[in-house]
């Protein structure tokens, strides 16, 4: 919801954000 | 060393650092920050950041043991997440195809937790000021506490907390790792802040 805390805010941010790099990474197209 | 100066961009960096620079694979790190302002005063251990590595040579197969059912609802929690951060960064209803595995959903649903006086694997060991350490699924799943036995049923197999001065840290692993002394020192050096 929209009153979630920045500190988790971020924390989410940055959880999204690495594991849409690994799955690009792990991609069987990435290379 | 001298206690660092507290802001969630170093905290993170720390949490990374001590991480992906362990000897053991450690699946993510969580620092519990107290609310506390004086020894004498009513605390609570609250979501301070955390970093996920996840699992290092993970089988597909075999990490995730959650139902069809269990998998559409993880995926459409990630997708609502996603929609959430989208004003600033990620783009809107963006698809999330992969598996969201169990340590991934340990990870996601801990920032909703918090933990009063002196409860929880956290709090206890904020509580005695003494290291947990719990390596061994038996043993987590004979633990008193609720969040041991919990990490248990999404494949970990060791959870260790790590008293600080303004919060404990946390680090789960879905391998076996036994004690380190180096460990709980360098994690009581790199998370002793000062405000």
């Amino acid at each position: 919801n929209k009153d979630l805390p920045l500190s988790r805010k971020k924390s989410l941010r940055r959880f999204l954000e690495k594991r849409k790099e690994r799955q690009v990474s792990a991609s069987p197209y990435a290379y | 060393g001298e206690s660092q100066p507290f802001n969630q961009d170093s905290l993170q960096q720390r949490l990374q650092g001590l991480i992906d620079n362990a000897r053991d694979s450690w699946t993510y790190g969580i620092f519990w920050q107290s609310s506390a302002v004086d020894y004498t005063s009513p605390s609570f251990l609250g979501w301070g950041d955390g970093y996920y590595k996840g699992e290092i040579n993970k089988q597909k197969t075999t990490t995730s043991v959650s139902s069809l059912a269990e998998q559409e609802h993880r995926k459409k929690v990630l997708r609502e997440l996603n929609s959430l951060i989208s004003g600033t960064q990620m783009p809107e209803n963006e698809a999330v195809d992969e598996e969201v595995t169990d340590t991934e959903w340990f990870f996601l649903i801990s920032m909703t937790q918090s933990f009063v006086n002196g409860s929880g694997l956290p709090g206890q060991a904020m509580f005695s000021n003494q290291p947990v350490w719990i390596a061994g699924r038996e043993r987590l799943l004979a633990s008193q506490c609720e969040r041991a036995r919990q990490g248990e049923g999404f494949g970990l197999q060791t959870i260790v907390c790590i008293p600080s001065t303004n919060g404990v840290l946390e680090l789960g692993s879905t391998e076996l790792i036994f004690q380190s002394s180096d460990l709980m020192n360098e994690a009581r050096v790199l998370f002793n802040f000062s405000y």
